[in-house]
């Protein structure tokens, strides 16, 4: 564990607590993608497998529990207990579109090809891609609640800092594995333009809004 | 050492 990994997890942490608590204060997922939410409901399943598996350390066990309950908590939240706010008309992104190419790479470019390993590797790539219907929900409307950018920035951040992570590991421990490094950066990058409109607009105390 | 020895990440 080093400082990148701890900040990268409580940036995520951050981001997925910030979201659930916008949709509890609010009663509203208004400007949330379900979709996105389907698609990191369905990483962090993919993924988390080992919890019964492979036991790594307890702070492993209880954030892999904290990401797969907040995660389905969301789900409940926006499609059973405030279905109604849900404003699906601007949630549009085929997910078919993202999943099945991820599902073909894992199968094609993977470590190994055992089902653990394979769900693991299609959990990375699919988590790559599972914020466009997101960004792609921002664009159409051309606009985001400053909460809604608070938390995309936190979950966009949480990636760019396991890059640090990678480099780190690469030269401390000798340590790399490529599938996610290259995820990743795909991840960070996918993030980029948001980034600019957070730090040009967002901080300086004015809404997301997309240029006309 | 690289990729599938256990993933310690999240």
């Amino acid at each position: 564990m080093n400082i990148f990994r701890l900040l990268g997890d409580l940036s995520h942490l951050l981001a997925v607590i910030i979201l659930l608590l916008k949709i509890w204060k609010t009663r509203s997922c208004a400007g949330i993608s379900g979709r996105s939410q389907i698609l990191f409901a369905a990483v962090y399943t993919a993924r988390y497998l080992d919890l019964v598996t492979s036991y790594i350390s307890a702070y492993n066990t209880v954030m892999k529990i904290v990401f797969l309950v907040a995660s389905y908590g969301t789900l409940y939240l926006m499609f059973l207990k405030f279905k109604a706010t849900y404003d699906h008309n601007h949630d549009t992104f085929r997910i078919e579109f993202l999943v099945l190419p991820c599902v073909i790479l894992a199968l094609l470019i993977n470590h190994d090809f055992s089902a653990l390993e394979i769900l693991w590797t299609f959990s990375i790539y699919l988590e790559s891609v599972a914020i466009l219907p997101q960004l792609f929900m921002v664009s159409k409307t051309g606009e985001a609640e400053s909460i809604t950018s608070h938390y995309l920035f936190a979950l966009g951040t949480y990636r760019g800092l396991y890059l640090f992570n990678w480099i780190y590991r690469y030269y401390a421990e000798d340590h790399y594995d490529l599938i996610a490094i290259i995820a990743g950066i795909v991840q960070t990058v996918l993030y980029c333009d948001f980034f600019y409109l957070y730090i040009t607009k967002v901080l300086k105390g004015k809404k997301l809004q997309l240029p006309a | 050492r690289t990729g599938c020895e256990g993933h310690d990440e999240l």
